[in-house]
């Protein structure tokens, strides 16, 4: 009965919580994992190759002047200096001269907000990670600690939504009792959707994303029915494809930039479950989900952010 | 210490280190 | 996903080949519609090698890193008869905001190798830290020629980044003096 279910749901959710209070950062890693750093004098574009050719979307920073760590590189640094490059196009030789240290000076010149540096030891529970990053907005959080002998902060990981969530998938049997329809428990419908046609600007799409904090925006057709996405990865190709050229692409234009093994955007209706979405994360890279009617015209997003919120404060 | 050839000016270095009882291959990408 | 009822599902025109028919058949109705190709997503796979190799003759490549070292301003133990193809080195670690407690002489030991005739290898290894002037490696395990038999466990600090950072120093180094 429907009564049996929202008491089952309340019962898994109590669980999935205590499990994540019961775990700590350092209980995700895996037993060997490598973690890539790139030294902040690296120029911009020669980090992005770095990160395309490791299949990785962003890494901690090392300043070797400091000999400490300088933050995350992210997709929304790479956005920032195509907004820069946009509002100063005469700027052309400095951006092909960028590295690693000027891309706070791009904050600044284009007047962005810096991501909040936020950060776990990874001995604090999971539980406390996923609170920092939803308080902060940020997909991913640095667990740092202190190495004992030089009292330097030290870069153990950095942990993903994603990965927390799969984590969860993969070792809680409770995800299983999340069994009420999307449209019940409130997960992302009531959302302003912005969004974009093929012939939109790719610069205009790009605004969209850094302007709203989003990572990705649904690409419509004129019966507002889904047809594709255009998400921040897709930034780091169109850099690499070569930043003067493409900027003039229309966002349709822009996605023949992406490379062939891209998975394709997910996609659920509103009575889909929890249970059937976290079985989805354990087996597949799944970022978001768009939510679409039988017609399948866009009704909402729903992110990993969304997923994680419900767990932790939902309900 | 493990390194790669150098390429676009570009250099790789990792040391397997232990953490714990896990194990991280830390890579750092310096510039030539 | 495989359970009966879900309707969780792959956007079929979001997938390349499908986005690229579609963008396609606009520029056969001539729509000025450019042809843009995907990246190249050939992963040239990471080859990692054990230290750095050498062809020159060793006596030249020990020298070479005793030139690179002293360019970058490091110190050696004067080598014993024993060890002629070991380099002790302690290096002031710089940067950063100095307080007293960190220790901030970086020990790193610098081994050739021969792999075969004509071919030989250099490799690093961290080997500890010391504080600054008292001279006194943080761990008093010294055996009697002022060699550090430091239990493995002992220099197994977790950070290798200042050893890597150092270490790119010394094959830059090396590199731009070749």
């Amino acid at each position: 009965t429907t009564e049996q279910i929202a008491k089952d749901q309340k019962i898994a959710l109590r669980a999935i919580r205590l499990f994540l209070k019961s775990k700590t950062s350092y209980d995700v890693l895996p037993v060997s994992y490598r973690l890539i750093v790139l030294d902040t004098s690296l120029l911009v574009k020669k980090s992005l190759n770095i990160l395309l050719q490791n299949s990785i979307v962003s890494a901690p920073l090392w300043n070797n002047k400091t000999s400490r760590f300088a933050g995350l590189l992210t997709s929304s640094d790479f956005i920032n200096v195509i907004q820069y490059y946009f509002q100063f196009p005469d700027k052309f030789d400095l951006v092909e001269k960028l590295t690693l240290d000027g891309l706070r000076d791009v904050e600044k010149a284009i007047s962005v907000e810096p991501i909040e540096t936020i950060s776990s030891h990874p001995f604090k529970s999971l539980y406390e990670a996923c609170v920092k990053m939803i308080d902060s907005k940020a997909r991913r959080i640095p667990l740092i600690d202190e190495d004992e002998k030089t009292n330097r902060e030290i870069v153990v990981s950095v942990l993903t939504q994603y990965r927390i969530l799969k984590f969860v998938a993969l070792n809680c049997r409770e995800t299983r009792m999340l069994l009420r329809p999307l449209k019940d428990i409130n997960i992302g419908t009531e959302k302003q959707m912005l969004r974009a046609t093929m012939e939109t600007p790719v610069i205009d799409v790009i605004h969209v994303l850094s302007q709203n904090s989003v990572s990705s925006v649904p690409i419509v057709d004129e019966n507002d029915k889904l047809i594709n996405v255009y998400e921040a990865y897709d930034v780091l190709t169109l850099i690499k494809g070569g930043l003067y050229t493409d900027l003039s692409l229309s966002v349709g234009e822009a996605l023949m930039r992406r490379s062939e093994d891209f998975e394709g955007v997910y996609t659920c209706t509103l009575n889909d479950r929890l249970s059937t979405i976290m079985e989805t994360i354990r087996k597949s890279r799944l970022h978001r989900l768009f939510i679409v009617d039988e017609n399948g015209k866009l009704i909402s997003v729903i992110t990993l952010s969304d997923i994680l919120k419900y767990i932790l404060f939902g309900d | 210490l493990a390194t790669t050839s150098i390429k676009h000016n570009t250099l790789a270095v990792a040391s397997v280190v232990r953490y714990q009882r896990k194990y991280a291959t830390q890579i750092l990408y310096a510039p030539l | 996903s495989s359970s009966p009822n879900s309707t969780i599902a792959i956007l079929p025109s979001s997938l390349p080949q499908i986005h690229r028919a579609y963008m396609m058949s606009k520029i056969q109705q001539n729509q000025a519609v450019q042809k843009v190709n995907p990246i190249s997503t050939k992963k040239s796979k990471t080859r990692w090698h054990f230290g750095i190799r050498s062809r020159s003759y060793p006596l030249d490549v020990m020298g070479e890193i005793y030139r690179a070292l002293k360019n970058l301003g490091a110190e050696w133990v004067k080598p014993s008869e024993e060890e002629l193809w070991t380099i002790r080195v302690r290096w002031k670690y710089g940067g950063g905001v100095k307080s007293d407690v960190e220790p901030d002489l970086m020990r790193m030991v610098i081994q050739l190798f021969q792999l075969e005739p004509n071919n030989y290898l250099v490799d690093f290894k961290f080997d500890g830290w010391e504080s600054n002037g008292k001279g006194k490696s943080d761990d008093n395990t010294k055996d009697d020629n002022g060699q550090h038999d430091v239990e493995e466990d002992e220099i197994s600090s977790f950070s290798a980044y200042p050893f890597l950072h150092l270490s790119t120093q010394l094959i830059l180094e090396l590199a731009v003096n070749s």
